[in-house]
Order: C-alpha cells, then structure tokens, then sequence
C-alpha cells in the first residue's frame, strides 16, 4: 500500500524504547 | 487470575497513554478550573488577541514571565516540526495578505493541522503499545490507523473542551468557542461539532485510565473497510473490552450503565468523522491556498 508511506513508516518507526512492562 | 491480567492490561496502557499524550485530562481540567495557580492560559477571543497570541500556538513551553505583548522571535512555531522538514507548515501564509484576517484565519487553520498531525504520531505509538497490534499484518495496522486515528483525536479533544472553549498549545492557550463560530465560513463550522459531542461525552466523567482502555477499543475496531484478516483484531479488541468493562466497575461503581453508554459514543463518533471529512475536502476545493498537511492527506484520502 504505496498509498500510505507516512502511515508505513511511522508504524515501522522502532525510534522509541518499548514501553515499560 | 483472569480478573488480574485484565488489570495488568489496564495499567500497561495507561502507562503508555501517560508516555505518549502529552497533556493529560486532569491536567487539562486542572487548568480548565483554574486550580493551578501558575500557568493560567493565555485567552484568545478576537482576531487581535489571535494575532498577540499566534506566536505561542503550538509551542511547548510558553515564555514564563507576563505574556504582555513582546517582539514575537518568529512568526513559525514549532509545530511544523513533526516528521523534520517533511512539511514545515506553520508559518505559511500568503505574502501579500499578511496581516489580513484571511492570512490569519489561514495560518491558524495551518497550526491545527500541524498540531493534529504530530497527535497522529502520538497515536500510533501509543496503538503500538497495545499488546498484539504490531504482531497484526501490517496493511491491516495501517488501516485500523487510518480509519481510528481521527476518531481518537476526537475524543482526545473533548478533555480540553466545555461548553465555553478550548485549550490548545498544549493547555497554554484558551480559545473561545464564541470566537471559533465567528470565523469565516466554512472554517466556522469546523469545531462546533466537537464543542457538542465533547459535552456531552464529559458528562461520562471518565478519567485517564479509563480513557486509555477506550482508545485502545477505538483503535482495535474489526470493522474498519478493507481489512484483511478480521479475528485477530476482533480478539484483541474483546480482551480490551473485558479490561475496560473491569476498569469502569472498579472506578465507577455507582455509575449505571456506564459501560455500554460509552459503547454507544463509538457510532456518534463516526458520523463527526465522516462530516469533518467532508468539510476537510471542501476546504480543499474552495480554499485556493489552502494545503492539507501530507500525513492528513494521507488519512483522509478515500476514507469515507
């Protein structure tokens, strides 16, 4: 889905630490 | 033991809600009550107070001292700052008509799209967070993104409303409801929906965690057009529904029904997403110089 390449990225985005458990 | 995992999941999302969202709900009505001494929020009710104010929307952190009327450092703020120079919005006006109410009416309008997109961003690392969401296929993610996000905004905005105005810029600026309805047309239209769901959905009285657990529901919606393999998200939502149903008893117990009145909330909802869409694309054909922030663009094109 080409269509959503922002959407794509922010959700492939691992920048952020996981959150705590 | 079933009870406790259901717990345990309340508690991990509102963790996450607290990590992601920048200004809490009671921070907001804190603020709203005029309970914290300190940072009483700047009101915007004309077009002159807009002006004065226009330097702060969407600033983190206001100049402490009085906010009597300084050199404003730079017309742009930092809320184009989302997604780096991707799209710096704020700050785009018409040169010609600078000081008009059109130019100002314009660069608001672009300081709330700016505002919204980095809300986006907030919401899909808190979606990240829910357990399960990033084990789903990814395009069936970026669907439940796509058609959730704005209804999560939503209700996200109805914390920092009343019956009188709303908090922006992060709680550091009032804006009249008054003044938003004296706005040309069509952008006089835009939030005047919001102002009546958000009454109303205020009178639920929910709190933050309760709020957590009822974005998680919103998200995890098996309905969303264009799925490709509903169950997984049907069960991850039903797992949250149990939390959420847990969590209303805890910390509602004397209050009816409180459960399946906010379920009722979820249609309102996509009626206000499907005329904001509507206006949004409106805008877009009589609004010559008006441009749609790219990952709002994103969203929106062939919602409804």
């Amino acid at each position: 889905t080409e269509r959503h390449k922002i959407l794509h990225r922010l959700l492939q985005d691992s920048n952020d630490s996981p959150t705590p458990a | 033991p079933e009870a406790a995992d259901l717990r345990a999941l309340a508690k991990h999302l509102y963790e996450a809600y607290l990590k992601y969202f920048p200004l809490t709900k009671a921070k907001a009505r804190a603020i709203l009550s005029g309970k914290t001494g300190d940072n009483v929020p700047f009101v915007i009710h004309d077009m002159k107070s807009l002006m004065e104010g226009e330097q702060f929307i969407n600033c983190r952190q206001m100049p402490i001292q009085e906010h009597q009327q300084q050199t404003p450092a730079s017309s742009a703020t930092n809320g184009g700052a989302l997604l780096g120079s991707e799209f710096s919005f704020v700050g785009m006006t018409s040169v010609t008509d600078h000081g008009t109410t059109n130019a100002v009416e314009l660069r608001f309008f672009h300081s709330c799209q700016s505002r919204s997109a980095e809300a986006v961003r907030e919401v899909t690392e808190f979606a990240k967070s829910i357990p399960g969401f990033v084990d789903l296929d990814l395009n069936d993610q970026v669907t439940l993104l796509k058609y959730g996000v704005i209804e999560v905004l939503i209700i996200m905005m109805a914390p920092l409303m009343n019956k009188d105005g709303t908090l922006i810029s992060y709680g550091q600026i009032f804006m009249t409801r008054e003044f938003l309805k004296s706005l040309r047309k069509p952008f006089c239209h835009l939030l005047e929906p919001k102002f009546e769901f958000s009454v109303k959905f205020n009178t639920l009285e929910l709190d933050d965690s309760d709020m957590a657990l009822f974005l998680a529901v919103i998200i995890l919606s098996g309905d969303r057009p264009g799925l490709l393999n509903v169950k997984p998200i049907e069960q991850l939502q039903e797992t949250v529904l149990h939390s959420l149903e847990l969590q209303l008893k805890v910390s509602h117990p004397d209050s009816l029904q409180l459960f399946a009145k906010l379920l009722q909330k979820m249609t309102d909802l996509r009626q206000i997403v499907t005329d904001h869409v509507h206006l949004i694309q409106l805008l877009k054909k009589t609004e010559v110089d008006m441009l749609l922030h790219p990952l709002l663009q994103e969203i929106m094109k062939d919602l409804y």
